[in-house]
């Protein structure tokens, strides 16, 4: 069962991503983050969910649900996002970790 | 949290990029997932409804809630200008796209994306997560492989064509009525990608390029529109209504439905029979033989006023195998909007007595609604037993979909024959009549090893 899995396991781990979005000068204000798939590598493409952008939108949440909105271009968030996209490795890359606080999480005894 | 570069060894395999900064380049919805998940999740319906939010540190408000259900269906597309370009080699073949509407229910899923978000990528980035897809509704799909908030706009792939992209993660965890519902809400990766790529081209000359490295959708076969939505044997469930209460049931017989009696509880009573194909069938019936309350098997018979054509006839299975994969298609959750569900899991548990099974245990998702519907050996097809319940914690209320009761085929299936043979209903008669030891079973107590004795 395994083996029929594999294929997909392994194209599923190097499309995966994830993506946080902070305000510049200011990450005490909170870090939202979402899981992502990499589109393209050459240039670099993500799509992932939009519910991060919802607190940098400038016009608020509310415009997600104009009445025929499919699409909003970059520009509709402020400019204090920083955007950060964090990926697996692969098997030659030499990089060196990154250490990231465990706020808000604990692994209770079952 | 700040980054802090730090030498010690990643505990799952060699060590993780560092984050690399990325531009917005759009915001897009699909407008079609959206018409779905207000018919299927708006109205009436709407207060029962609530969705996981994307991770964050602080809790969430209503506000921000309200925020977090408008953005539900938006998903963005990012570029990153440096650090994915130098592994472009290093990485397999490009990404394919399953068009819409081509992958079946009950077909198996594998959902990659990381619980929490960017909290522990160390721990948690790109976790896998198995399942099948459980239902459609246009581009909004449900499948039960189950996600935690954070995996929000993770990918869910075929297992063939292998790592297909078929959708992205919408909202991981969905409650109805206070009740977790144990499905994942997708939105389709294809219509996805089409108004990614229209919107590119509308936007602004320098990224109309960008369009076109977007990943193609598969070509035929894989492009070829389904014929029949989903395995041979979900085609038996069928909608049972009766008033204002529905629920699930199985086709055993051209003219004969077995559903659950708390569905259709009173014997002549007249009910109406949706099946999954055609879908716009309605036949009725009448219920021929109900269990009484007394009864631990909570089970009614249905007998149709004319034959269901086209429905392929499950097979009763004889043996049952611990652990073997099973399906449960049902119509909980959605009940009429949309066809029945598929969920998967193993059998968890068979509860013999007297070296008989009495009761048959799985880890599929089962909700309200689907009650009296069929339980399937994945592998063989063949009808395992009719869900009658799933798991309440009555101190907590919690419940708990993942554990559920079904009565075994093997129980019911000498007496459907004999009543379908020679319209004798003796042998569901008997069902009224169980051992003592069975009753208990059903009340979930434990066994009684031996009748106690009198202390006088």
């Amino acid at each position: 069962m395994r083996r029929q899995w594999e294929p997909a396991m392994r194209v599923a781990e190097q499309a995966g991503c994830v993506v946080s979005a902070s305000r510049a000068g200011q990450p005490e204000a909170g870090l939202w983050s979402c899981s992502g798939v990499i589109l393209s590598r050459s240039p670099g493409l993500v799509l992932c969910h939009g519910g991060i952008f919802t607190p940098f939108l400038r016009a608020g949440s509310r415009v997600l649900t104009e009445a025929g909105a499919s699409f909003l271009p970059g520009d509709s968030c402020g400019d204090d996002l920083r955007l950060h996209v964090q990926w697996g490795p692969t098997a030659a890359s030499p990089l060196g970790r990154v250490e990231r606080g465990r706020p808000g999480l604990c692994t209770p005894q079952c | 949290a700040g980054l802090e570069p730090s030498p010690p060894a990643r505990h799952r395999g060699p060590p993780l990029e560092p984050p690399h900064p990325a531009e917005l380049l759009l915001l897009l919805s699909c407008p079609d997932f959206r018409a779905h998940f207000a018919s299927l999740f708006g109205s009436e319906a709407a207060e029962q409804w609530r969705f996981a939010s994307a991770a964050r540190e602080e809790e969430v408000s209503e506000d921000e809630e309200e925020d977090q259900l408008r953005a539900l269906s938006w998903f963005a597309l990012l570029r990153v200008r440096h650090g994915l370009e130098e592994e472009a080699d290093l990485r397999g073949p490009a990404l394919a796209v399953v068009p819409l509407g081509t992958v079946p229910k009950g077909t198996p899923l594998l959902a990659c994306g990381s619980p929490f978000g960017s909290f522990c990528p160390d721990i948690f980035l790109n976790t896998l997560s198995r399942g099948v897809l459980s239902n459609t509704a246009g581009p909004l799909l449900l499948t039960d492989a189950r996600c935690l908030p954070g995996t929000e706009g993770g990918g869910v792939f075929a297992v063939r064509p292998a790592g297909a992209l078929v959708a992205l993660v919408a909202a991981p965890l969905c409650w109805k009525a206070h009740e977790w519902v144990g499905l994942t809400l997708l939105c389709a990766a294809a219509p996805l990608l089409r108004a990614a790529r229209d919107a590119l081209r509308s936007l602004h000359p320098n990224t109309t390029s960008l369009a076109a490295l977007l990943p193609p959708e598969l070509g035929a076969p894989w492009a070829l529109p389904l014929q029949d939505p989903g395995p041979l044997w979900a085609a038996a469930a069928v909608l049972v209504e009766y008033g204002t209460v529905w629920g699930s049931g199985v086709v055993v017989a051209p003219r004969l439905v077995v559903t659950c009696r708390h569905v259709a509880p009173r014997e002549m009573a007249r009910v109406l029979v949706r099946p999954t194909t055609p879908k716009s069938a309605k036949i009725w019936g009448h219920v021929v033989f109900a269990t009484r309350e007394t009864s631990p098997y909570d089970i009614a018979v249905v007998s149709l006023e004319k034959e269901l054509e086209g429905v392929h006839m499950p097979v009763p299975t004889e043996h049952f195998h611990e652990g073997e994969t099973v399906s449960v298609v049902g119509f909980g959750v959605f009940g009429q909007a949309c066809g029945p569900s598929v969920t998967s899991g193993i059998l968890s548990a068979v509860v013999q007595v007297d070296d008989t099974p009495v009761m048959l245990q799985t880890t599929c998702a089962v909700h309200g609604g689907s009650s009296g519907g069929p339980l399937f050996s994945t592998s063989s097809g063949d009808l395992l037993g009719i869900v009658a319940s799933n798991t309440r914690d009555n101190n907590t209320g919690a419940t708990y979909p993942h554990l559920n009761f079904s009565i075994p085929i093997t129980v019911l299936q000498p007496a459907l024959q004999r009543y379908s043979q020679t319209g004798d209903l003796g042998g569901l008669r008997e069902l009224d009549h169980v051992a003592e030891p069975v009753r208990v079973v059903w009340r979930l107590q434990r066994p009684l090893a031996e009748t106690p004795r009198s202390k006088l």
